[in-house]
């Protein structure tokens, strides 16, 4: 892994005073290696290592860490700290009903952690209504009616075939039942369809959410960067949900769309359980993607 | 410079970004301009046209030797039976689709079998797409168990003398050990049922996926044994590179591409499409 390898390239810096550029170039080519593989995007991986470079470039070997430890110090807090240094709540309007608006690429996860999320919010005594704005996947609306079931949450479901009026009714709905949270799943979609990021935008500014949440997945390699700037750009996003974690891929997805985006990734899908929702942890992404 | 003047550092760097960002990985992208340099060593001086199109060779080798690996032909045994595979929202249950709208348009009897027994309307989308494409379907309660429906399946696309038996499955992660071996007792299920089977299992990628698609890959062949490769998605910004070290490390067939959410959706792959569309 990176932490052995650095050792290696940096073992013979232990009779030496300073980490010198001759060492620095060696252990960037690692490092750069190893975010590649991790699936960082390229342009992110640059900017990460011209920023660890210049980190570690001149430091005074410290006498009790071996310069292979050292550097990769320097590696594991500047990433943890792009990563997002702290966990971020859910943002909640100041007058109930908060509206979260789940959006993402197709098969990213968005129905399955509506879900999930929803679990989450009742754990912390909120009170949600799902709605689905799915109309163009087969038995989407169905399948989120099922997973409220299962749940035990409440679902609106209407006739309509407009995802805008969907919404609109759906928070109406839960204004006038007393709910403090819609959660509105909406349609997975490419980001260069025009006419589905427009329809994102009318449903916004229709309801109005405190979260736009983007749900990502985790095993997305350098294409994360391309979707999550232009989701952001149309939606401002308010915070990223990287799913399907319990699988081994090292999610180098959650560094390139946190340096696109700047948005905080919330939390983390670890399971195809409804409780299978972790608060996000940057230390242990930073680990996860070093390798 | 033109295109034909001599190649410099500075080109090749955005040469091996442009193999990386389309997914193509470092350890691949690396062995190719490795071999590039090899060539440019004691010869001639290479334009930058010369190398791009030495690349795309390159990468278009790496694609047809999987692709001879097996011509594809159907096997002819009743009912022939497809298995589609993949982890979960890759695009199984819309390939499945659209493999019945494809097979049904060559003029083929489909019977769709809905196997993920476990996902949420699983089989109601399933079923949707069986109304769509004139297919039958074989379809349990949720929480069935998915080798009792596929039996059921088996059963039914013989006594219905049905051509072709497409199999949905439940997504599943590689690493979940008792899910990749529910998915082999299907297998032998299969086998049992009909000569052969299962004569066709088609390992589903998403584009969109990273290095863990060669992790997948790599599982999914070993411990099911992967016939085919279908990428979807295909439509979108995601170049699918992966594809590239998953031929040249296991070399499996790509058979199809997705390009869209549609019945239609679904074209055969060409390895000579795929290398233009590297924008190489
Ligand atoms: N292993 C695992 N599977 C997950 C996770 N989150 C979602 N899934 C699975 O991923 C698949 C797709 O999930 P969906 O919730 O249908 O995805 P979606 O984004 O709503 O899909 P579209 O609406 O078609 O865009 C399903 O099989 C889910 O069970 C996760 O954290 N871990
Ligand atoms: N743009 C595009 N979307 C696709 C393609 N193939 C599938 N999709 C979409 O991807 C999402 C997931 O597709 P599914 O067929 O449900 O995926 P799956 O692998 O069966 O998912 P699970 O059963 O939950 O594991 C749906 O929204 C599909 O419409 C494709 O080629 N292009
Ligand atoms: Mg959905
Ligand atoms: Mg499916």
């Amino acid at each position: 892994n990176l932490s052995t390898k650095l050792q290696k390239t940096l073992r013979d810096l232990r009779g030496e005073g300073r980490i010198s550029e001759r060492h620095i170039e060696a252990s960037m080519r690692e490092i750069r290696m190893a975010l590649l593989e991790s699936d960082v995007h390229f342009t992110v991986v640059k900017d990460f290592v011209s920023r660890v470079k210049e980190k570690a470039l001149g430091q005074e070997v410290l006498g009790d860490l071996m310069p292979g430890q050292q550097v990769i110090k320097v590696v594991r807090d500047e990433l943890t700290n792009l990563l997002g240094k702290e966990t971020i709540d859910l943002k909640m309007s100041k007058v109930p009903p908060s509206v979260i608006l789940l959006v993402g690429l197709q098969g990213s996860g968005k129905t399955t952690s509506t879900g999930k999320l929803a679990m989450w919010l009742r754990n912390q005594k909120h009170q949600p209504v799902l709605v689905s704005t799915d109309v163009y996947r087969p038995a989407a609306i169905e399948q989120l009616s099922i997973v409220a079931g299962e749940i035990d949450i409440p679902v609106y479901r209407e006739d309509g075939r407009d995802p805008v009026q969907l919404a609109t009714q759906a928070l109406q709905h839960a204004r006038d039942m007393g709910f403090d949270v819609l959660l509105v799943d909406t349609a997975g979609r490419l980001h260069i369809d025009m006419e589905l990021m427009e329809e994102l935008e009318r449903i916004t500014s229709a309801v109005n959410p405190t979260e736009t949440l983007l749900v990502a997945d985790a095993m997305t390699g350098q294409d994360a960067v391309n979707s999550a700037r232009e989701f952001n750009q149309r939606l401002d996003l308010s915070g990223v949900i990287l799913t399907k974690m319990d699988g081994d891929t090292r999610g180098g997805a959650a560094l390139s769309i946190k340096a696109v985006s700047g948005r905080p990734i919330k939390f983390i899908g670890v399971g195809e359980k409804y409780d299978a929702l972790e608060v996000f942890h940057p230390e242990r992404m930073a680990n996860r993607i070093l390798g | 410079g033109t295109a034909d003047s001599p190649i410099t550092e500075s080109q090749l760097e955005d040469l091996e970004n442009i193999l990386i960002g389309a997914d193509i990985g470092v350890e691949t992208s690396l062995a190719i301009l490795e071999r590039v340099r090899e060539e440019t060593r004691g010869r001639k001086v290479l334009s930058g046209a010369q190398v791009r199109r030495m690349i795309r060779d390159q990468i278009g080798v790496i694609l047809q030797a999987s692709q001879e690996v097996d011509p594809g032909t159907r096997s002819t045994t009743r009912p022939r039976v497809v298995f589609v595979v993949g982890v979960n929202g890759v695009g199984k249950t819309t390939t499945v689709g659209k493999l019945a709208h494809l097979f049904k348009q060559e003029g083929e009897e489909v019977l769709v079998c809905a196997a993920d027994t476990f996902r949420a309307a699983a089989a109601e989308q399933l079923a949707i797409w069986a109304e769509r494409t004139g297919a039958d379907i074989v379809q349990q309660g949720a929480g069935a168990d998915p080798s009792a429906v596929l039996f059921d399946a088996m059963a039914a696309a013989r006594a219905r003398k049905k051509d072709v038996l497409v199999v949905d499955t439940a997504g599943r992660l590689h690493t979940k050990t008792h899910l990749m071996e529910e998915v082999q007792k299907m297998q032998r299920i299969a086998a049992r049922e009909v000569e052969g089977a299962p004569h066709e299992v088609y390992w589903v990628l998403d584009a969109t996926t990273g290095q863990n698609g060669l992790n997948q890959a790599r599982e999914f062949f070993k411990t099911i044994g992967i016939t085919g490769v279908v990428v979807a998605k295909l439509d979108g910004t995601a170049k699918g590179g992966i594809v590239i070290a998953i031929a040249r490390e296991l070399k499996i067939p790509i058979r199809y591409v997705g390009i869209g959410e549609q019945a239609e959706d679904l074209i055969p792959f060409s390895a000579e499409a795929f290398v233009d569309s590297l924008d190489l």
